[in-house]
């Protein structure tokens, strides 16, 4: 299993859709103080399914729609779609048949939250439930957030058990 | 799974131990679980001693000697089991020139097990990445992504042209 | 001691503003009394809006936003009342190559209001030293000071001395 | 008033006494990572009054005594000495005729510690009376730690106060 391709449209600044293909390997992603990386980053913990604003640097969770420029208006929803490749075999049960899989996130000005499966809407925790032995999801350390790589060194002593669990 | 927790707490550490020694080029690194009678409620301790210095508390490492000991564990659990991407953002920033020699070097050797996505300001982890992607805010506010290069030469140029788009 | 403090947070409100402008090359920053009836109780909101963005939490700022912003604030503070001396440790590790360049520049117009002692890994800021240290481990787990340079065309020799001995 | 020099004896990596005499203007402090740059900045702090071990990255007061490496042994005493410069007219009434101020504080692994001003004996709370009204102390901005430089932005909104008391 591997990253393939993420869509970004009205998630933080990036207000048009945007679309990155990722080939397998290391892919470095660079520009000025400011210029939206981390947002890529937010933008991919989230729709694996994020429920804390806090993680993602805002207060409450309509702050990853996009809030306008002095030439743009806000936007009144946020899309984030995540493809995976080579997913045949790493699926629990129920998934079996797919050679890909496409997770979306939505998120309305309202409130109201949408989640997809290969355009399948579905609830939260059947995404938690499809990524369950994948080793990626919100909880485990598929992300290090910018300057938090000493957090996995953590400081309570029972803090440091996750490591060895998300090993397992 | 006590004996399952008790395997996997033993590889790692010695894995740990491993990727610690190939960063600092000697020293050592170890987990030790608080209470041994308890390995499944235990906390877990974790020393780390750079080449020629006394075992101490993590805490008294210095902010480049704690990313890299960081970087050991994270790489460590990652060769046991493999997680299918990993995005790192600006994890490179704390290290000097030759330590980031060294992260690039142990970097390479882990495409095989994972697919990385690193966010860097640093032109040497950018050499060795195999694809770029700038990003921009040409407009003001709206970020866009520039371009996307597939050899390291160019690693410079992307930076430059984010920077003045 | 009323008077005074409102006399002081409107002065820091507008010097904040000015820093923030001269790093940001525009937006603007600025301090707010959550509650202005009570000036001595009251806690303090802190808004930045860098050029074409629009006015947030400073949280949603980047890592490089950040910096800058609380530079700005820090800087500010030291022209109303300069502190004899100031040390910055690696303050410039999230700055990309631009800002590093417009950080030294402001550092060096508050020359003449305090002395600075910066700890960097950065060429740029150490080119701006009027004096250079390298500190070094010859003898591992022992630090010494290797040298004193005095101009800064050896900022690259002095981080290299340190790295061989 | 301005920083003229600085000797360290037996605090964290500096074995051996260490002088580093400052000019005016910038100096930058330059070397690979756990060479001992930032310690430089810790003894500046412990020297002015600093009382949490935590703040100087240790457990026990103990931890900046020079611990030891595969060579030498650890060492009974850290020590350190500031010397401050051009201070006529800034300091206390009853400080008045001073030209130069040294600042000295030992530990000693018995726990017993000293301070000295101008090598008289002293108490912690005689140097924090010497500082009061020159902004520079364990508590002023005078020292940004190692990946600390956003905390003056802080989280909590009356902890924002500090900057405004400082700058009166
Ligand atoms: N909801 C939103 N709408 C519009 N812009 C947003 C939104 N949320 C965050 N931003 C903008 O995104 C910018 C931060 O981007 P990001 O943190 O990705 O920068 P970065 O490229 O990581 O920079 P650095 O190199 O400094 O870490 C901020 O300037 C902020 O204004
Ligand atoms: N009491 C002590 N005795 C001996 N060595 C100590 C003591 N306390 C700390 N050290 C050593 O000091 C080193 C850390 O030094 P310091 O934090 O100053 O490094 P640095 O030059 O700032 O590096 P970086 O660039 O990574 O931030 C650690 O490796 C630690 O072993
Ligand atoms: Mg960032
Ligand atoms: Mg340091």
């Amino acid at each position: 299993m591997r990253l393939s391709k993420l869509e970004i449209l009205g998630f933080k600044s990036f207000c048009d859709k945007t679309t990155i293909v990722f080939q397998p390997g290391i892919t470095a992603v660079v520009g000025p103080n400011g210029c939206g990386k981390s947002n890529i980053s937010d933008a991919i913990q989230w729709a694996l399914g994020e429920q804390s604003a806090k993680t993602l640097r805002g207060e409450k969770m309509e702050d990853v729609i996009f809030n306008g420029t002095d030439n743009r208006k806000p936007l009144g929803m946020a899309e984030v779609n995540i493809m995976l490749t080579d997913v045949d075999g790493q699926l629990p049960a129920g998934f079996g048949e797919y050679k890909e899989i496409q997770i979306t996130r939505r998120l309305y000005r309202s409130g109201e939250s949408e989640y997809y499966i290969n355009r399948i809407p579905c609830r939260l925790k059947d995404i938690r439930d499809l990524l369950i032995d994948s080793g990626i999801g919100a909880k485990t350390h598929t992300i290090i957030e910018q300057g938090k790589m000493d957090q996995i060194l953590s400081s309570k002593p029972t803090d440091r058990r996750v490591i060895i669990e998300e090993t397992a | 799974t006590k004996q399952l927790f008790i395997d996997t707490f033993n590889t790692l550490n010695e894995t740990f131990n491993q990727v610690f020694k190939s960063f600092f080029g000697g020293g050592k690194a170890s987990l030790v679980l608080v209470d041994e009678n308890n390995p499944l409620e235990s906390g877990i301790e974790i020393v780390a001693q750079p080449t020629g210095k006394r075992l101490e508390n993590i805490d008294l490492l210095s902010g480049g000697e704690k990313a890299l000991t960081a970087i050991s564990l994270l790489f460590a659990s990652f060769l046991i089991k493999p997680t299918p991407f990993c995005m790192l953002d600006e994890i490179d920033a704390p290290l000097d020139e030759a330590n980031i020699g060294r992260f690039t070097n142990v970097l390479r050797t882990m495409v095989d097990k994972s697919q990385f996505i690193v966010i860097t300001h640093n032109k040497r982890t950018m050499e060795t990445a195999d694809a770029l992607y700038g990003v921009t805010m040409e407009e003001l506010g709206v970020s866009k992504i520039v371009s996307v290069r597939f050899n390291e030469d160019t690693a410079q140029r992307t930076e430059e042209e984010a920077m003045v788009a």
